[in-house]
C-alpha cells in the first residue's frame, strides 16, 4: 500500500460520504444523478464479489463492505426513501445508462487478463466505472446549478482517480513491470472524461 | 505468478 493508493482510497471514500451527507442533512438529491449511483453499485457489486472468497488485509475487506452498502444506500434513498425521493429530478437525469452497461459488458467479453467469469466481471467494472459519471456530468452541464456538494462530490471522485494514476506509476517503478494495462488504459478514460468538468468547475 | 494478478486495489 502506497501512499497514492491510500490517498486515493481516502478521497474516494470522502466523495460517497460528502454525497452521503448531502442526502441525508438536507433530505435532497437534487442535482444528483441517480444513473450514476446505480451505475457505481453495479460497479462495486461486479468488482467485490471476491469479498467472501479472497481475504487480501481487513482494509480491502472492509472498504470493499463500505463502497457497496453507501453506494446502495444512495440508490435505496433515492429510490425509496419518502422525502428524498420526490426531490429527484428525473426529467433531467436522460442519459441512456443502459447503452454504457451493454458497452462495457461487451468490452470485458473482449479484452480481458482470461477469459473466465471473476476475469470478465472484474474488466466490465473496470470499464463502467470509468464512464459511470457520464449521467452526472451531462445533469451539471445541464442543469448550471452545480450546488457546491455536488460539485465537491465530482471533484473527489476525479481526485482520487488521479492518484489512482500516480499509484500506477508508483508501483510500475518499483513492483517491476506487471502489465495492468486494463486499470491503466480505464483510468486514464476516467480522469480524461474529468478534465472538462474540472475545467468548468473551475471557470464557474 | 498468481502474485503479479492479486486484485490488491478497490
Amino acid at each position: 500500500m502506497n501512499a497514492f493508493r491510500f490517498l486515493g482510497d481516502m478521497t474516494h471514500l470522502f466523495s460517497v460520504l460528502v454525497l452521503l451527507l448531502k442526502i441525508y442533512a438536507t433530505k435532497s438529491c437534487s442535482g444528483v444523478s441517480r444513473k450514476t449511483q446505480e451505475l457505481y453499485m453495479v460497479v462495486f457489486l461486479a468488482r467485490y464479489m471476491d469479498l467472501f472468497t479472497d481475504y487480501i488485509s481487513l482494509y480491502n475487506s472492509v472498504m470493499k463492505v463500505v463502497f457497496i452498502t453507501s453506494s446502495a444506500a444512495i440508490v435505496w434513498c433515492m429510490r425509496r426513501h419518502p422525502q428524498v425521493r420526490r426531490t429527484y429530478d428525473k426529467e433531467q437525469d436522460t442519459f441512456r445508462h443502459v447503452v454504457l452497461v451493454a458497452a462495457a459488458f461487451v468490452l470485458a467479453l473482449i479484452f480481458n487478463e482470461r477469459f473466465t467469469f471473476r476475469e470478465i466481471c472484474w474488466a466490465f467494472s473496470i470499464y463502467l466505472e470509468a464512464v459511470a459519471i457520464l449521467p452526472q456530468l451531462v445533469l451539471l452541464q445541464r442543469g448550471r446549478n452545480v450546488d457546491n456538494l455536488t460539485g465537491q462530490y465530482v471533484f473527489f471522485l476525479g481526485a482520487y482517480r488521479a492518484f489512482y494514476i500516480l499509484n500506477w506509476i508508483y508501483r510500475y517503478f518499483t513492483e517491476g513491470h506487471h502489465s495492468r494495462w486494463i486499470s491503466w488504459l480505464s483510468g486514464l478514460v476516467q480522469t480524461g472524461l474529468y478534465a472538462d468538468f474540472f475545467y468548468y468547475y473551475f471557470l464557474r | 505468478a498468481p502474485a503479479d494478478n492479486v486484485k490488491d486495489e478497490l
